[in-house]
C-alpha cells in the first residue's frame, strides 16, 4: 500500500 | 456590502467546526447566491469543499462578491463567544480588512458584537467536476462516525469493499484486526435510519484513517452522509445542509 496521490492531480487547475 | 444573517450561531459553528481540524487557512467566496469554500490539507490528501445556499440564511444580501480570508482557529474562538440560539450576523463591506460577527440574543436584549482581521490567503481554486462513481452509499452519519472510530483505533488505514448487497469496512493493524459488514435496509419508521446502496461497480479501497477521523467530525451537521467512491477518483464524503453541503474529497491510498 503507497501513500495516496497528491489531491489536486485529481482535479483541474481552474 | 455583505450581509448574512444566520437564525441560529450553532450552525456556522457546526459547519466550521467540521473543518476547522483538518484546514487552517480557507477563502470564503460569498457571491449573490450564497458562500462557498474550498481549501485543501497541508498534506494534500484530503480537499475540504463548503456550498451554503441563500436559504440556509435567515436573511443573506451581497451586493458584490467578495472574498474573506479567515484563519478557522480564530474564527471558532469568536464563534465560541456566542449562544447556540443567538443569530448571527456576518457583516463585511466590499473592500473589507475585517469581517464583523455579530450575536444577538433577542430574548434578553442583548448584543455581542466582534471583529476578525481578515487575511490574504493564496490558495488555487480547483474546478471540481462531476466524477463517475463506481459506488453510492447514503447511511446514518452517527453510524458511520462509531464504525470509523472504533476500527481506527487498529489501523491507520481503513479498507472499505462493497459488492452487490454489502459494504465491509476492514482494519487490520499490530494488535489486531476489526471488520464491520452492513446491508442495505430501509428503515419505514425513521427513513434516515436507512442505508441505501446503488453499486454500478465493485470497489475495494484503502484510506488513511486519520482523515476520516477528521471527515466524521462533520457528523453534527447531519444525521446521513452520502458516500461515493469510484476506484479511479478521490471519494466524496458529503453533509447535506438545508441548503448547500460540506464535502470532503479523499485521495486512496494505492497500491501498484
Amino acid at each position: 500500500i503507497f501513500p495516496q496521490k497528491p489531491i489536486p492531480t485529481y482535479f483541474t487547475q481552474k | 456590502m455583505l450581509e448574512a444573517k444566520f437564525q441560529e450561531a450553532s450552525l456556522f459553528k457546526r459547519i466550521i467546526d467540521g473543518f476547522k481540524d483538518c484546514v487552517q487557512l480557507v477563502n470564503f467566496q460569498c457571491k449573490e447566491d450564497g458562500i462557498i469554500a474550498q481549501a485543501v490539507d497541508d498534506s494534500r490528501v484530503l480537499l475540504v469543499s463548503l456550498e451554503i445556499g441563500v436559504e440556509a440564511f435567515q436573511d443573506y444580501r451581497c451586493d458584490h462578491p467578495v472574498t474573506l480570508g479567515m484563519d478557522l482557529s480564530s474564527l471558532s474562538k469568536i464563534l465560541r463567544c456566542g449562544n447556540n440560539t443567538d443569530t448571527l450576523t456576518l457583516i463585511a463591506d466590499d473592500t473589507p480588512d475585517a469581517i464583523i460577527l455579530l450575536f444577538e440574543d433577542t430574548k434578553k436584549d442583548r448584543i455581542s458584537e466582534y471583529s476578525l482581521k481578515l487575511m490574504d490567503i493564496d490558495a488555487d481554486f480547483l474546478k471540481i467536476e462531476d466524477l463517475q462513481y463506481d459506488t453510492t452509499l447514503m447511511m446514518p452519519s452517527a453510524e458511520f462516525s462509531k464504525t470509523v472510530r472504533d476500527l481506527s483505533q487498529l489501523s491507520d488505514s481503513l479498507n472499505i469493499l462493497v459488492t452487490k448487497e454489502t459494504i465491509k469496512f476492514v482494519a487490520t493493524g499490530d494488535v489486531g484486526s476489526g471488520s464491520v459488514i452492513l446491508k442495505p435496509f430501509i428503515n419505514m419508521e425513521n427513513p434516515d435510519e436507512s442505508i441505501k446502496l446503488d453499486m454500478d461497480q465493485p470497489v475495494d479501497l484503502t484510506f488513511g484513517s486519520k482523515y476520516l477521523q477528521d471527515i466524521v467530525k462533520g457528523s453534527a451537521l447531519s444525521n446521513k452522509i452520502g458516500i461515493r467512491l469510484s476506484s479511479e477518483a478521490p471519494a466524496l464524503f458529503q453533509f447535506d445542509l438545508s441548503s448547500g453541503f460540506l464535502q470532503f474529497f479523499l485521495a486512496p491510498k494505492f497500491d501498484d
